[in-house]
């Protein structure tokens, strides 16, 4: 009663109705169900201005150097519009005034396709901020996540620890950051929890179940490690210039675990060879 | 031209193109030369297609009448062969290509400025199609990264994605007819649910 089933076909996930966040996924085919909460939050960036580690080292291009991870809006209800027909449903959300989300179901297809807009990322504070989403699923991953190896194989990373090091964690966030090309995943003894990408973004699992993706930064200081500029990146029109915005999409899907590797790799290859369109016009009936 | 894509390719495999670790200015000047790349492909990929869809049908392909167009800046809904208002008795036709070597179902979006619309597959017969509304602050952020990156101030605002299933062999092409001036049977405007306080 306190929630919104969406998607035409096999795949239902459940919106509710009270938050206008997702918080289940059912595939009718194969019965796999998965709990789902996603929320977003940034990290300030450090200015390189406190000397915590005698470096005095500023987030930048090249270092991930947070010192402080902020929720956006998760108590706020965020207003949620859905669409829906016979190919697929469309959800929208407008996160905040510089985030707003379409996730989209597919009749024929069994993964959630989620489009983010994000940007200008405010920076009137005077502070950088690298904004991340969380989706938070009911996996058992006990510290273990998977992330590919530059579109290739995927490698298995555990959260603070290294198999050929004894490390010492001192950034628990930045520590465990990994490239991100193709995807990651999560498993445990029953299901796989997987994300594609369509661009490189960075990722981690600092929480079991959890998989978190850095969607955009805008950073005010610079590094110190060769770019000798702040990455505050701009877009100049209609006679003025502002922070950019990037739009992009991630994928996700729950199969039995074992079962999820022909999805990566056949639907990744898809993500990064979309179908081309060319359009041109005809004369009435004259079907070339 | 012999040197196609070559600084394109060049860009692509460079640390800082790939990372994002480069100055504002080397960062536009990479965009700009991966955009001269993509246009000089387009011209050739166009060209292409049109002997592809001349040969199927008539004898082979010499001079392709056909002009192809292609639309670089979909992702922002600005897709001006789809947008335009067709003139009369003309049928927009896309040609959907699949670089891949296993056949592949998908859905296509274009926006539309017309709901009075159907989508046909190359036999004419006429298929499921699906409207959604273009929420406004999309328009807003497609107009100005159309001026910003092609230097294009769109004259109108499309109102609608259509979307339609595509279906298309390995490594090869399938064609669909969009004809506006028919009120569409499939297409429809979804139903829309808005919660703004709690209530549905």
């Amino acid at each position: 009663s306190d929630a919104v089933e969406v998607g035409p076909g096999n795949l239902k996930v459940l919106y509710s109705a009270n938050g206008g966040k997702f918080t289940q996924y059912f595939n009718q085919r194969n019965q796999v169900r998965s709990s789902l909460e996603q929320s977003f939050s940034y990290y300030s960036a450090d200015d390189g201005s406190k000397d915590a580690w005698k470096d005095l080292q500023a987030s930048g291009a090249y270092v991930f150097r947070p010192n402080g991870s902020f929720p956006i809006n998760s108590e706020k209800k965020v207003p949620v519009t859905i669409l829906q027909g016979p190919l697929l449903d469309e959800v929208h959300q407008n996160i905040s005034s510089w985030i707003y989300q379409i996730t989209r179901v597919y009749k024929e297809k069994e993964h959630v396709e989620v489009e983010f807009t994000v940007g200008p990322i405010p920076i009137d504070n005077g502070i950088g901020k690298e904004l991340v989403t969380h989706i938070q699923t009911d996996i058992k991953s006990n510290k273990t996540f998977y992330t590919d190896s530059n579109g290739r194989d995927f490698l298995k990373r555990i959260r603070d620890y290294r198999a050929d090091w004894d490390l010492q964690v001192n950034q628990p966030a930045a520590g465990n950051y990994y490239p991100i090309n193709l995807g990651m995943f999560l498993k445990d003894n029953s299901n796989e929890f997987s994300v594609l990408v369509d661009r490189s973004v960075g990722g981690s699992s600092l929480v079991d179940g959890q998989l978190e993706l850095m969607l955009h930064r805008r950073l005010l200081h610079d590094d110190g490690r060769g770019v000798a500029e702040a990455l505050n990146e701009t877009v100049c029109a209609l006679g003025k210039c502002m922070g950019l915005t990037v739009q992009g999409k991630y994928y996700i899907r729950v199969d039995p675990v074992g079962e999820g590797a022909k999805w990566r790799r056949s639907f990744g290859q898809e993500i990064y060879s979309p179908l081309l369109l060319a359009f041109s016009e005809q004369d009435g009936d004259k079907f070339t | 031209t012999t040197d196609l894509l070559a600084d394109a390719l060049a860009i692509a495999q460079h640390h800082d193109a790939v990372s994002g670790t480069s100055k504002q200015h080397v960062a536009d000047d990479y965009a700009k030369r991966l955009f001269i790349g993509y246009k000089q492909a387009e011209e050739l990929v166009s060209n292409s297609l049109a002997c592809m869809v001349e040969s199927a049908s008539a004898s082979g392909c010499k001079n392709p009448s056909i002009n192809f167009k292609q639309c670089p800046l979909l992702n922002i809904s600005y897709c001006p062969p789809s947008e335009a208002d067709l003139a009369p008795g003309k049928k927009l036709v896309v040609v959907v290509y699949n670089a891949l070597g296993w056949k592949r179902t998908d859905v296509i979006r274009i926006p539309v400025v017309n709901e009075n619309v159907i989508v046909q597959d190359s036999t004419g017969k006429e298929i499921e199609s699906q409207l959604m509304p273009i929420v406004k602050a999309s328009i807003a952020i497609r107009n100005y990264y159309a001026t910003a990156y092609a230097g294009e101030s769109p004259t109108s605002s499309p109102k609608y994605w259509l979307a339609f299933r595509a279906t298309v062999p390995p490594l090869g092409f399938n064609s669909y007819v969009v004809t506006s001036g028919k009120r569409a049977v499939a297409a429809s405007i979804p139903q829309t649910f808005h919660r703004t306080d709690g209530s549905q």
